[in-house]
């Protein structure tokens, strides 16, 4: 079983740890989120496979900043097939029947429970969709992590390649990297963090840094929301 | 279900519906 972990928190990917969140919503509403996020990626030259949004919260108990899910969108990538097992193996098929039990006890959970007899889930889980949808279970301390650390600086951070990915000291790098990813970009706005990853080497332009900050409406000039302010 | 919130819960619809779009596409990404 995978139990992919942040930083700051140790999560595992069940339909528990998400009934028990309980914060508040998103500083944008979600449909201007979701297509904030879709504009992003959709439109840029640059092969991108996700960008989420990255919601900032104060955790009263722990007198804490909190960086959690705010929204998501997932693109895909042309290597969908990879995979951290080899396929037909013992471990592949035992990740591939975890993943899809995961999917379909969320889909019945959105969904209700499948009345067609058709297979919700249907072709194998990849790598890159299951960190995606782990990316929805997980949050960081701000300071804490690539995106803890963007927010609490203000300063976008750019990691491009296996290397860079393996040496940055956050576990989220390190399993964006062995679920195939190579790029992992993120870029504080007003209420938060945008990420964006690829399994594709981008290296930085300051192209899409300034796109996020258009389409997030905060300030093109360098500056942040360092710690919870702006926006 | 109740105690999804309403976020979180519109996300993974979005994920499964494009999920659902990629399967079902001849192109596997835009």
């Amino acid at each position: 079983q995978l139990q992919p972990s942040s930083s700051a928190t140790t999560t595992t990917i069940t339909t528990n740890n998400i009934n028990n969140d309980t914060r508040n919503g998103s500083f944008f509403n979600q449909d201007s989120l979701q297509q904030r996020l879709q504009l992003l990626i959709d439109g840029s030259m640059e092969s991108w496979t996700y960008a989420i949004f990255w919601q900032s919260s104060f955790e009263p108990v722990s007198n804490t900043s909190m960086l959690g899910w705010g929204d998501g969108y997932y693109r895909g990538c042309e290597d969908e097939k990879k995979t951290l097992a080899v396929p037909g193996t013992e471990e592949y098929i035992a990740v591939q029947a975890h993943r899809k039990n995961v999917l379909r006890e969320l889909n019945s959970l959105i969904s209700g429970p499948s009345t067609s007899g058709e297979d919700s889930v249907g072709d194998e889980v990849t790598d890159t969709e299951w960190f995606f949808l782990v990316s929805m279970t997980q949050s960081f301390v701000t300071g804490i992590g690539l995106p803890g650390m963007a927010f609490f600086t203000g300063v976008p951070s750019w990691v491009a390649g296996t290397d860079q990915l393996v040496s940055t000291p956050c576990e989220r790098a390190r399993h964006a990297q062995v679920s195939g990813m190579q790029t992992l970009v993120c870029v504080p706005v007003g209420n938060g963090v945008v990420e964006l990853g690829s399994t594709e080497i981008i290296f930085q332009n300051s192209g899409i840094l300034n796109k996020v900050r258009l389409v997030f409406n905060f300030d093109v000039q360098d500056g942040g929301g360092g710690g919870g302010g702006g926006g | 279900n109740g105690d999804m919130p309403l976020y979180r819960k519109k996300s993974l619809q979005r994920f499964f519906e494009k999920r659902k779009e990629r399967l079902t596409s001849a192109a596997p990404y835009p």
